[in-house]
């Protein structure tokens, strides 16, 4: 699957996704 | 985006399969009269010694059976229950001398934790949670995971079992729809993936019980089921089985499929499908995941095998002595896969 079919990836999306989600 | 982009995989012919990749290693018969239901393979200390043991469960009894130097094996414990059947084992992973049990009719109406006395002598059950359980899973760290409704609302519940079987309890914030199965992420510790009854693949941070995404992973297959989640290079990668996935020609049924997810974007896509061998009929009714390995038993009463790297089925088990199989599991303790029948037969290959 190429990267463009899903958008902007990041290694750190578990921290970033934690951080954004309300507590 | 879309999961119609999904690759089939080469899909063999049928006659080159055969079950030889498989080798029959030992076979045990559960004596009692009542249906068999599940199967699993986990460590318990006997006599001072860990040994890779076979738990099995029928309608109202679960065993434990030890190795025998000669390649039987030796039934050790049982734990007897009287009014609520055994629907399912619940394999605790990275644990000893421990197994959990669901209880119910169609749905899990009791989970119970089953050990043994501190000298070993005599077997015990503690009643975990009681309720109307949707999805169960043992996690890494002696925790169990499940998910129960009320008239109004879900719960999502984290025990963590101390020795004995007493618990600590923790609640995750609940998707509004029901979730159907949960499996944590390799490579991701603290992340939980459950999929619903929507089609949406939901995940949790475990330590702080958020609930960080709900993303869709399209109409294709309905009621998917996850067998294993892991996380890479920023994506997620999911295999689902599809119970409910219609038989397509030519390219044959699909049973499992991997998907990749960003779960930045909650955007997916299909990496492969993994499909039976042309001329095979059937869809899925139970398996399991190990690695890069999947089993499945198909409504046609046989086992498939499939290398989830190959990309294709490397092994078909027919039906033996007329007898369907009805579930199929891979050892927590080796590279054993062990299948059943509702009679009480497990074979160890």
């Amino acid at each position: 699957c190429s990267q463009a079919d899903l958008g902007p990836i990041s290694i750190n999306w578990f921290e970033e996704l934690s951080s954004e989600a309300p507590p | 985006h879309s999961i119609e982009q999904t690759e089939l995989a080469d899909v063999p012919a049928c006659d080159s399969l055969n079950p030889g990749n498989l080798q029959l290693v030992s076979k045990l018969k559960n004596p009692s009269g009542s249906c068999s239901v599940d199967v699993s393979a986990m460590w318990w200390e006997i006599a001072g010694v860990k040994e890779p043991c076979i738990i099995t469960a029928c309608e109202y009894a679960v065993s434990l059976w030890k190795p025998l130097d000669t390649g039987q094996w030796e039934k050790m414990y049982s734990w007897h229950f009287a009014e609520v059947p055994v629907l399912q084992i619940v394999p605790m992973p990275d644990v000893c001398n421990l197994v959990c049990v669901a209880l119910g009719n169609l749905e899990i109406r009791e989970i119970r934790a089953l050990l043994c006395s501190s000298d070993g002598g005599c077997e015990k059950q503690v009643l975990l949670r009681t309720g109307n359980i949707h999805a169960v899973l043992g996690l890494t760290k002696r925790r169990l995971v499940s998910s129960s409704r009320t008239l109004c609302d879900q719960q999502v519940e984290i025990m963590t079992l101390a020795e004995g079987g007493s618990e600590e309890k923790q609640f995750l914030m609940p998707p509004e729809e029901t979730v159907l199965t949960f499996a944590e992420v390799q490579g991701t510790q603290e992340a939980l993936l459950g999929t619903t009854i929507m089609n949406n693949i939901v995940i949790w941070n475990l330590k702080t019980g958020q609930l960080l995404k709900k993303m869709h992973i399209g109409d294709s297959y309905q009621a998917s089921v996850c067998h294993k989640a892991y996380s890479e290079m920023g994506l997620l990668f999911v295999v689902l089985s599809h119970p409910c996935a219609k038989e397509r020609e030519p390219s044959g049924s699909p049973v499992f499929q991997l998907i990749a997810i960003n779960p930045k974007t909650a955007l997916s896509v299909g990496v492969m499908l993994y499909c039976l061998p042309q001329g095979q009929a059937g869809r899925f009714l139970e398996g399991d995941v190990k690695d890069h390995f999947a089993a499945a038993v198909l409504t046609s009463g046989t086992i498939a095998i499939w290398d989830l790297l190959l990309g294709h089925c490397t092994a078909l088990l027919p039906p033996i002595s007329d007898q369907n199989w009805s579930f199929v599991k891979w050892s927590g303790t080796d590279s054993h896969l062990l299948a059943g029948q509702k009679d009480g037969n497990i074979f160890v290959y």
